[in-house]
């Protein structure tokens, strides 16, 4: 499984919390406006956090929030 | 699977519950308005508790509480 | 599998029912008004009982009980 | 696979048959009123008895039974 | 797989027949109106029979006998 | 795989044929009117044959034939 | 996967085609008319060969040869 | 997976091409007006070559050849 | 998986392409107007080429090229 | 999984780069307008670049170039 | 799993990311204007990040940039 993300503002950042016991943050990446990044769960990535204005097209539906 | 989650508003929590014969919380994830967090069901969480006004993407269908 | 419940009213109940030769109750997480929690079916976990009104989200439809 | 239960009324009862070459009550689940009960078939579960008004939700559609 | 059975009259049966190279009944489950019986095919069943007046959902869609 | 067979007159049979390199007869279910049958098909039976009017239900829709 | 045939007039036949190198045929059941017969593939029958007016459904549509 | 033909003229022919390093004919099928044959994919058939008019139904759709 | 060609002119071929490191054209199979060939990928092709006026039923879609 | 490809034009090529830590191209496929391209991804391949006109059926789409 | 781009200007690139614990470009693909590429996420690719005016679809749905 994976999602997709669309950058609408600069600055954006895609944060990868770790599987585990743990829970922590083992890379952000940053997206500038237009950039898009797709992005699987895998053995090291259980949860993805996203900072700033994007969509994102997920098996459930499309989020936005830059109508917030 | 997963399920995507929107923050409506400030101190919204996402907590992980633990897998197994106990239930306890390992952990809990702060989130932003407009903070959006995308998390797997997992070896170590078997349930998720959510606080705080949020629109949430299941496989189900869309949960909002902002209208309670 | 998994089933998506948010509280409607301060004292619901979602109940968790053990696997196995014996039924009883292992673990009864409280959720106040708009609190949200999804819950697996897991190796501990075989049946699900919710107190208090709810919209239940499943994989069959969604059940109101504030109607009643 | 999973049934969702609603009771429409106080004394419903979810009754759990036994899987294996001999058919008997290995569980009965009392609903009250608008309480709701998510129950799996499992290993020791091949058959499920509903006794009272209630709305099921199963793979198949929605079975109500308070209009006879 | 599954079906559901719910009883429209008192006295309805519900009858597995066994798995293998013999074909008999091994249990029979009387249903009253209103009964509803939530039934796998399994290791010991590879058959059902219904006798009175039902509604039965399958797989494959809604069957009703109380017409003829 | 099953199908689901609904007896629209007395005397309806649903025939069991041999899995293998030999094809016959291995069991016959006689129906009376309105009576359901839901039939698998498993290791011992790998056709069916039904003699009489009836309305199956298959995977793959609906047959009646009681206006030939 | 299976097919189900019904006989449109007397002196259907249904015959399976033996799977292998070799292709010939093992079986041919004869049907008159509104006689039903649901025959899967298997370890024996890789193709299924129908002569006489029938319809069949097939899980990609309906086939009829009585209009010919 | 299978494709099921109808035979839309006299003298229509299926044909099994071989699997493996070696593609050639390993059997030819005569089909009279009418006619059916159902096909499996096997071990030993990969493709399949269809002479003369007919209606085909694939799991991608229908092919009919009578109007070119 | 496979596809299902229709040749709208004669001349038609059909190529398989082999599998593995080295890219080359193992079978050509010649096809004329109104003729059918289905054809798996498989052990030995892993890419089918085809010139010629044809029609292509392949699961994401039906291709013509007849209208260039 | 496969991708359809049908040239709009000549000169149109198919690229397969190499799977595994290094991506380079492995084979190049011309293709003549209205020829067509059935090509899987393989144990060699796991991406394909496409260079001229082209129709592409995907599994998540079409794609078309020839109105940039 | 895999996604399909086409590049809607010069100079757009889709950057493949390492798989594991570390999280750098392992490859990085030019495309000009019209240019297709359809990429598979695999042992050595989590991640896919694109730069540049493109249209990309997913299984999800379809994502553009240049309106941005
Ligand atoms: N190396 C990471 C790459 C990755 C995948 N998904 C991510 C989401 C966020 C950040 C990094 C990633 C991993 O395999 O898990
Ligand atoms: N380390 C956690 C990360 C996680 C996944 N889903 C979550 C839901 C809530 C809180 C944390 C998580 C785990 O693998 O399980
Ligand atoms: N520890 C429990 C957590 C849980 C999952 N689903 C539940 C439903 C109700 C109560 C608790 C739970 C388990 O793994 O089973
Ligand atoms: N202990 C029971 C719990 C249960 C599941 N489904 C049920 C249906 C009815 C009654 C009890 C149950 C079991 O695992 O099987
Ligand atoms: N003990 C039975 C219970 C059962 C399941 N499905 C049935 C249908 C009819 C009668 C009994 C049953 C079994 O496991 O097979
Ligand atoms: N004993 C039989 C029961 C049966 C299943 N499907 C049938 C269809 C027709 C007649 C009998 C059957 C079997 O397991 O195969
Ligand atoms: N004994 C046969 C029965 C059968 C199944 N499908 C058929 C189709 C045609 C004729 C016979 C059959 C077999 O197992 O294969
Ligand atoms: N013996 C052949 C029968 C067959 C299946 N599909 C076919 C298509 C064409 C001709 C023969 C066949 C086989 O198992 O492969
Ligand atoms: N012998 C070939 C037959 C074949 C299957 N699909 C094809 C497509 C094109 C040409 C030949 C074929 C094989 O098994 O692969
Ligand atoms: N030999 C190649 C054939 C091939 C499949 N898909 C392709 C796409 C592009 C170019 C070549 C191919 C392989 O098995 O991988
Ligand atoms: N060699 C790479 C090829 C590749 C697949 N998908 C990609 C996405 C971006 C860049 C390169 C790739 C791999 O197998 O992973």
């Amino acid at each position: 499984d994976y999602v997709a993300v669309k950058a609408l503002e600069n600055g954006v950042t895609i944060i990868g919390l770790t599987r585990g016991k743990d829970t922590r943050f083992h890379h952000s990446e940053k997206l500038d406006k237009g950039e898009i990044m797709i992005a699987q769960f895998t053995e090291h990535t259980s949860a993805i956090k996203i900072r700033g204005k994007v969509e994102v097209l997920t098996r459930f539906g499309i989020i936005r929030n830059d109508d917030l």
